[in-house]
């Protein structure tokens, strides 16, 4: 399942990716 | 494509490519055709960002009059095919924010395998929508036929990816396929979104040290 900070960063990696927030 | 997170002169928008293409040409202008245009750049995207495109692009010296409708658009040529995206608009907010008042909505927990993805397609005709807000949870983490179990499911196509997501690659693929949503891509191209993430865009439940499920 992953580590769960590992994981939490690569889900905020893709939520910033995908959606249209201000870099 | 996607719309969003307005700010009084600027507009900031991201579009996935369905190709590796590397440079993507983007315009703002006052109509559909891309014709005339009052801002337009290039961005260069790869792999790493998977593709994505992200422009933060002033429209303040266009003269633009506030309240009107402006129009945008990629376009991006990879090993020698040209890929042209949809168009999206919104309306133009000048400086001195002389709206007398706004139209928005609220969204949230879309659940790709519940369904009720019409709700996106119904703000979509919304004329007078300015922006919406989705209020968290934009996808769901779970694998295939877990929630909802195959009772409650509606769509006849399996959840990509089928396992529980973890990886930055199973998160680009789940975003990647609630994004092929035709309800979700029409409200992305006619009204801009202001997102918010909550937990299972990550994991359910999730509290300092831990999870539900983990």
């Amino acid at each position: 399942e992953g580590d769960y900070y590992e994981r939490m960063h690569f889900a905020m990696k893709a939520f910033f990716e995908y959606m249209p927030i201000r870099e | 494509m996607a719309a969003c997170d307005p700010k009084n002169t600027k507009y900031t928008y991201n579009y996935s490519p369905t190709s590796d293409a590397v440079t993507v040409h983007w315009f703002i202008g006052p109509n559909a055709d891309g014709t005339k245009t009052i801002t337009a750049g290039t961005f260069v995207t790869d792999g790493g960002r998977d593709w994505t495109v992200k422009v933060d692009a002033d429209y303040s010296t266009g003269n633009v009059v506030a309240q009107s409708k402006l129009y945008y658009g990629f376009q991006a040529t990879h090993m020698g095919i040209s890929y042209t995206s949809p168009i999206g608009h919104f309306r133009a907010i000048d400086s001195k924010n002389t709206f007398a008042e706004l139209t928005y909505a609220t969204v949230s927990c879309s659940n790709w395998g519940f369904g009720m993805f019409n709700a996106y397609d119904t703000l979509s005709k919304i004329e007078e929508l300015d922006f919406y807000v989705h209020a968290g949870d934009n996808i769901y983490e779970y694998k295939d036929l877990r929630y909802p179990d195959d009772h409650m499911k509606v769509r006849t196509q399996i959840t990509d990816p089928p396992h529980e997501i973890a990886s930055l690659d199973d998160y680009r693929r789940r975003y990647r396929l609630y994004r092929n949503d035709a309800s979700m891509q029409a409200l992305g191209a006619h009204a801009p979104l202001i997102s918010i993430a909550d937990d299972h865009e990550y994991t359910n439940n999730a509290w300092l040290t831990g999870a539900e499920n983990h």
